[in-house]
């Protein structure tokens, strides 16, 4: 998993 | 995805169809800034670099075109199409300022030290600010189209749905939180305060949207 749970957010 | 982020992500897509609305109907993006607009290409190119090596979803992979897509085509709208309609005089705000510090704290804040995750970064702490000039350019006209005001609150909806997504996934996702995301959300929901108060009291009663002297 990438880090920054954010990265699959727009 | 959760019913918070794809309202948010709706209402950040009606903002865009609203501008554009603007812009067409009244054959002119007189209010609009050039600065904010220019920023929001930055933001999006800086950020969805990834469409190139991460891919979520075809719904994530389709708004990020989108979203890259409609805002070069309104920096065009507002450069060429209706450039006279576009007064450089009122709109400005120094980006400088914005640009110097979120350059900065993207190579402090990140994930990794990287090219793309620097400007994952950039492009959050960037999106943050990028409505100042917009706003600075309001409180300096005192007035505004109740049409752009309508923008305006469409993308501050967006933002502020974010943040119940974020507690959401929170409590779903076993405590996962991303600091600079969420930090960086909390300020650029913020800034949109003053606004929102404007918008309830006066525009959605009917009233025009103006600024006290």
């Amino acid at each position: 998993q990438s880090p920054g749970s954010a990265h699959d957010e727009l | 995805m959760n019913l918070f982020r794809l309202l948010g992500d709706l209402s950040h897509l009606a903002s865009i169809f609203i501008l554009l609305h603007k812009i067409q109907t009244t054959r002119s993006c007189r209010g609009i800034s050039f600065k904010t607009q220019a920023l929001y290409v930055t933001v999006f190119v800086a950020r969805y670099l990834d469409l190139f090596y991460r891919y979520v979803s075809l719904y994530n992979s389709v708004m990020k075109l989108f979203f890259i897509a409609s805002s070069v085509y309104i920096l065009y709208l507002m450069k060429y199409k209706y450039r006279p309609t576009n007064d450089p005089s009122i709109d400005t705000f120094r980006i400088e300022y914005l640009l110097g510090p979120c350059v900065l704290l993207s190579l402090i804040f990140n994930y990794k030290f990287s090219v793309t995750e620097v400007l994952w970064s950039f492009s959050i702490f960037l999106e943050s600010v990028a409505i100042l000039p917009q706003l600075f350019m309001l409180q300096r006209t005192g007035e505004a189209e109740t049409i752009t005001t309508h923008y305006l609150a469409a993308l501050g909806v967006y933002r502020a749905l974010y943040i119940p997504n974020w507690i959401y996934r929170y409590i779903t996702e076993d405590g996962v939180v991303d600091p600079i995301a969420v930090t960086a959300g909390l300020v650029q929901t913020g800034l949109y305060i003053d606004f929102f108060y404007v918008y309830f009291t006066k525009v959605l009663q009917g009233q025009k949207f103006e600024l006290p002297a």
